[in-house]
């Protein structure tokens, strides 16, 4: 049965696309068939995976107010078993847009359910906001997955993110699970780091994968290349430690 | 007369909090009447100047859909002459409640007429996105001051944010000019820096400041203690740059 996995958190910079991509890339390398929704007007995870702006005229946003199937929208990526919805820039009206349908808070997982069934993970990458468009995600997901950043500022969004989560599952989705937090960013150099990564721990307990994603150089090279880290450099730190973590979500979600 | 200034860029996590508090710290410290404006429903600015969490309980989400007066939000910080308009979590909703009014794109710009002459500079930390909140703080502001990181997920989306600035200025703001560009987070141990750097200055000529704030983990230890980076250390690279970034924005700001 496929899952669907929204990748958010409404602080921005904190490595949800960075995230999302490689996540995907190691679990299409180990041969599950995997849809990356892109969220986010940005198109950064379009970009990342080597999406071209050509392929981009039908997009997450045509399939949100309806005007094309999601099947209209999905683009294969150079790696095999990973397949894409890319975003455009008209998304980000999307939101206005989106209010006026009754409908608003489900559009995404009515639009997903067509294709769901030819993947084992949708991950949709999600904006720095919890707006529509992530509302949407999370109305979709069975489970989220929250890149934490390192740092003060994104510590201080999270109590109002679980929050959301909360309100969600208990009025519009009640299958909804955090499948857990992952530490981006990770500058050992850096005292805050720690202090922040213990905070964390001591918060959320075992909701932390033990795996630390590093700051590391090689990681914000690879979208120049619009190539994952994980097959621009499959021996730097950032790239093992994605697939670390993709052997933990994996194991995670096959407790279930 | 006075001046306001939004500190924008859809991009999440390239400084734009960072630069409105210490630039408005260092314009404060010259004798300077400044006023932040926290648009971001995480209210990091809030947070970066010290403001405590009963002291938002009338908030720019208030000052918005016109529950309370833009003087009735105002707090003193702990910086002589430095006041904020805190935001509270009520804004991640506003959005959509602005669009139920006629005046959805001038809300802040009329709430703000009210004081702004009370200030030499006002300045609005943005959310990041291109949202209903942006479009109001550049309705009503006379300049946008553009942080960039020196990275390449951030200079994909620039064009998209100097579009909607021309789009604004042509349809509802005619006065609004890109006050400049800074380049954030630089670091000189990583090629990518260098190449964005150069990019970014080519495509844009002077608009780029010549100041470029470098990766300096004073300035992201600085908010746990509730101070800008500029009172937290100021003898730190990241301060000094500040304080750079400030005359160099005065000097363009006395040459119109
Ligand atoms: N482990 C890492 N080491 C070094 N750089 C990283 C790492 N992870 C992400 N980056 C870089 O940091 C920046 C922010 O990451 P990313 O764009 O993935 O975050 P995001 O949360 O998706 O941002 P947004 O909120 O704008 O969507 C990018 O330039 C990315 O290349
Ligand atoms: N020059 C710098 N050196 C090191 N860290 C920095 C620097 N500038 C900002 N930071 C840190 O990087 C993170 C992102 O900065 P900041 O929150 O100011 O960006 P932002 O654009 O306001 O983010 P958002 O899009 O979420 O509003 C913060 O944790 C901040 O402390
Ligand atoms: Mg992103
Ligand atoms: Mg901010």
């Amino acid at each position: 049965k496929s899952r669907c996995i929204a990748v958010a958190n409404q602080k921005g910079g904190v490595g949800k696309t960075t995230t999302a991509i490689n996540l995907a890339t190691a679990m299409a390398a180990v041969r599950k068939k995997i849809l990356i929704l892109d969220l986010d007007p940005q198109g950064n995870a379009s970009t990342g995976l080597g999406v071209r702006h050509d392929q981009r005229a039908i997009n997450s946003y045509h399939v949100l107010i309806g005007e094309n199937s999601i099947s209209e929208a999905i683009v294969e990526t150079s790696i095999p078993g990973l397949h894409v919805v890319p975003s455009g820039v008209d998304l980000s009206g999307a939101e206005i847009e989106l209010v006026e349908f009754e409908d608003r808070l489900f559009r995404l997982k009515t639009a997903l359910a067509e294709r769901i069934d030819d993947y084992d993970y949708v991950l949709i990458d999600c904006p720095p906001a919890l707006g529509l468009l992530t509302v949407n995600a999370l109305t979709a997901a069975n489970a989220v997955l929250v890149p934490l950043q390192c740092e003060f500022f994104a510590l201080e969004g999270i109590s109002h993110l679980v929050r959301t989560i909360e309100r969600i599952k208990k009025s519009y989705n009640p299958d909804l699970e955090i499948q857990g937090i992952v530490l981006t960013m990770f500058d050992s150099r850096n005292n805050l780091s720690d202090a922040v990564a213990s905070d964390v721990r001591q918060y959320f307990g075992d909701i932390v994968y033990e795996t630390v994603i590093p700051r590391n150089v090689r990681v914000s090279e690879a979208p120049s290349h619009g190539k994952p880290v994980l097959l621009y450099d499959t021996r730097c730190a950032g790239s093992q430690a994605y697939i670390h973590l993709a052997s933990e979500v994996l194991k995670r979600e096959s407790r279930l």
